[in-house]
């Protein structure tokens, strides 16, 4: 699975996610992905795209739940996101990046490892892998 | 005036074993896709052409499991899927099961701009790329050699593989994991018994 979610200089957000699924799954099979509200989420307060076990990420509705946790509890970006992948997958193993609205940039995942990129206008820019 | 910012992913849950050559490969390429964010967004284009085009670049790259180097149903063959939402508005587009699609995010945004539903999958999400003159490859363009040995080691542990993952701690690599967790009749999903999933 690939994603990502960007917030632009009018301060508009949008993401976007793309996969071919899991090794070996039954044809007709649909996972997280292509799910508006668990796989991939974008509103005014922040933009959202997630990867990892699909049926995890549907039943959690982990996308949506990030902006929600932001506009109903007031939670910053980071905050929501740690507050999500730590409270809301039960046993299963997932990862998301986020952006906000106001050009902030977060991710956060519970199993080993996620390939990911961020940069930011400031001249921020990092890709990692692990921790 | 707001300030940009981007952030990208190729997936979660990596093999701890995966060798330092392939670590190097997959920071370069999501380095290069970052780059192609960054520099449309210095020329002040759109969050949302922005998303697409990144994912664009990295579905065409094998390295990441999407467009090219998809992971394989167990009849070896690819089903794509992808969606796109633009947070104004909150507008959306999806598409599922697309197997000759050469880019599904684009299928997926034009879903959003030019049909009047949200989501489209197989046949016709099929139909409605050569309707809007999407290029569309044959199947096998998508199937990388790397997948057709992984699939064959996900039959052979008998379960459906999450590529590259490996549960906390563990330090075999998947397939040898859903090995030694099989049972012998039922079923494993991502490496772990099927039954801690809760029925979908």
């Amino acid at each position: 699975t690939v994603g990502c979610a960007v917030v632009d200089s009018n301060g508009f957000t949008a993401a976007a996610t793309s996969t071919g699924g899991l090794m070996n799954k039954m044809t007709g099979r649909i996972g997280d992905s292509p799910l508006i509200g668990s796989g991939t989420y974008a509103c005014d307060v922040c933009a959202v795209s997630c990867t990892g076990e699909g049926e995890a990420i549907i039943r959690s509705t982990l996308a949506r739940d990030v902006a929600a946790v932001m506009e109903y509890r007031g939670a910053g970006l980071q905050e929501a996101v740690d507050y999500c992948v730590k409270e809301r997958l039960d046993e299963g193993f997932a990862g998301l990046i986020a952006v906000s609205g106001t050009g902030e940039v977060a991710y956060g995942f519970n199993c080993t490892g996620m390939f990911r990129g961020c940069a930011t206008e400031d001249g921020f820019m990092e890709v990692g892998i692990w921790e | 005036m707001a300030r940009w910012a981007i952030a990208i992913h190729g997936g979660a849950g990596v093999d701890p074993n995966l060798p330092e050559h392939r670590q190097e490969e997959a920071k370069r390429v999501l380095a290069r896709c970052l780059q192609v964010g960054v520099d449309a967004l210095r020329g002040g284009a759109p969050a949302l052409d922005v998303v697409e085009a990144v994912v664009r670049e990295l579905e065409t790259d094998p390295f990441f499991n999407s467009g090219r180097g998809s992971a394989l149903t167990r009849l070896g063959t690819v089903e794509m899927e992808a969606s796109i939402m633009d947070g104004r508005g909150r507008r959306c587009g999806a598409v599922s099961g697309v197997s000759t699609v050469k880019n599904p995010v684009s299928l997926a945004r034009l879903v959003m701009d030019k049909s009047p539903h949200s989501y489209l999958a197989f046949d016709g999400a099929e139909e409605f790329a050569r309707e809007q003159g999407l290029e569309v490859v044959d199947n096998s363009y998508f199937i990388t050699e790397d997948n057709v040995d992984t699939l064959k080691l996900a039959k052979e542990a008998n379960s459906i593989l999450f590529d590259y993952r490996i549960p906390l701690g563990g330090s075999e690599t998947c397939s040898a994991q859903a090995g030694s967790d099989n049972h012998s009749n039922g079923m494993v999903m991502n490496g772990l018994p099927i039954s801690i999933y809760a029925p979908e």
